[in-house]
């Protein structure tokens, strides 16, 4: 049965996108049978590996509402090994159409259950919102990666967020636990990106990832082309700290 | 009649709040009356001017969902001529208890017609999604500021967003328009950023703000503080970049 994973913060611009993006391209390169699942209506997840949203044959949102099996909806073969469930705008009347529907928060994880077996690992990048679409996403997986940028704003809704997860946690899915807290977008020469780092690793003291992923315009640029950053630039330090965050991801996954 | 205009793009991490409290709080410290609505869940500009979520005697939930009225509900001068209606986590909630009330979309703009007369200005800081909280801001108020980061992903969702406002133009306001763009997080040294600003002044000729907002860590450091960046850095590059937007901001809204 394979492992799956959320990238959640309902902070916005902290690095979901960027960091599952990555992470499902490390893995998939390095052998593991990946799905990444794209539940943002913006489809950043989708644009940045190269796929036109406009192309796409089904969609998370025909899984969400339609029922549609995920195996039929697939993209597939993104990338060697990496499949990719992508979004399109369709997507941002989801959070609206759920509410009246059925079984509304177990949506996904329910699509999910007939293709777990076939992939090692399920990642999927959330919103930044803690609506019913990032709810499907917590409900259907075992584990959270909370990226949190260095900035203080980014720290204000971690409360919320950790609360969030343990109502999910509560009602949905006991398997749930966040299996770790990344650092993104980190300067070390600014005294407010170290304070961050400082009061999250008091605040989460096992679970922070031992990789720190700087702030590099290489990652900003990568998306523009529709290539991962292994692919646009495989010597950056952007590139070099999402290998070594991939390494932690593994080993925390205990994949095989 | 005071204007009302809201700060809205789904993309998150743009500098929606930095840009609503900088720009209100320049605003009051000139002589006008202003108003900040904080309709974001995370509250970032409630505790941005140094409010605590956590004392709000009400709140913009109570205002959406119970229809407390607004003059009721506010903080009073967070600052000089600056009210302020916060925001707390119970707003996060809203987004599904509004789907079910009468008159969903329109309750922010019903319970703004009794206080706008006492403001010249009442600006609107959005969530990052395109959910009913930003479609209440939009119903409200007549224009619309949208801030771009200088990235490659925050161009994806543009299409989207001028989409949901001609949507919310055409059933709900016609009033509605995009009063100006304004570029954020520039800097000039990456080939990304201008290649950005030049896209988006092809994409609105005409709406562009000519001020650029650089980036700089001093309005990262501000909220910190619970200061505006004219109170934490006066003279400092953010300082001038908000002082001189703020002044095209009151030049398009013609305030008196
Ligand atoms: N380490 C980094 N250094 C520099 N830029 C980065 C880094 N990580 C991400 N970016 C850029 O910052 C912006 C925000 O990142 P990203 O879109 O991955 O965040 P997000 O949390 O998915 O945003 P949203 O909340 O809108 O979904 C993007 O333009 C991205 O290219
Ligand atoms: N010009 C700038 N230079 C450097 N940092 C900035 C700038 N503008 C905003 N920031 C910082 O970048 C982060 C994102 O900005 P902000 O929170 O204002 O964006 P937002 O669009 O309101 O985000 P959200 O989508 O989560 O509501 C914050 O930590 C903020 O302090
Ligand atoms: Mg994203
Ligand atoms: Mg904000």
């Amino acid at each position: 049965m394979g492992k799956a994973l959320a990238l959640a913060n309902q902070k916005g611009g902290v690095g979901k996108t960027t960091t599952s993006v990555s992470v499902a391209s490390w893995l998939a390169a390095s052998g593991w049978r990946v799905l990444l699942i794209d539940a943002d209506p913006q489809g950043n997840a989708t644009s940045s590996l190269g796929i036109d949203k406009r192309t796409l044959p089904r969609s998370t949102y025909d899984v969400l509402i339609e029922g549609v099996a995920v195996g039929d909806a697939l993209v597939v073969a993104a990338r060697e090994r990496l499949d990719l469930l992508g979004a399109n705008p369709a997507l941002a009347g989801a959070e609206v159409e759920l509410v009246s529907l059925s079984r509304r928060e177990r949506r996904l994880g329910l699509a999910l259950e007939t293709v777990r077996e076939q992939y090692d690992v399920v990642l999927i990048d959330c919103p930044p919102s803690l609506g019913l679409l990032t709810v499907n996403a917590l409900a259907a997986v075992d584990e959270v990666i909370v990226p949190i940028q260095c900035e203080y704003l980014a720290l204000e809704g971690l409360m919320q967020l950790i609360n969030s997860i343990d109502l999910v946690k509560r009602r949905l899915n006991p398997a749930l636990d966040v299996i770790g807290v990344v650092m993104t977008m980190f300067d070390p020469r600014t005294r407010l990106a170290n304070q961050v780092v400082e009061d999250v690793r008091r605040y989460f003291p096992s679970r922070m990832f031992t990789t720190l992923i700087p702030r590099s315009v290489r990652l900003a640029e990568a998306p523009s082309f529709g290539k991962t950053i292994f692919e646009y630039d495989p010597t950056s330090r952007g590139a070099q700290a999402y290998r070594s965050l991939s390494e932690e991801v593994a080993a925390r996954l205990a994949l095989a």
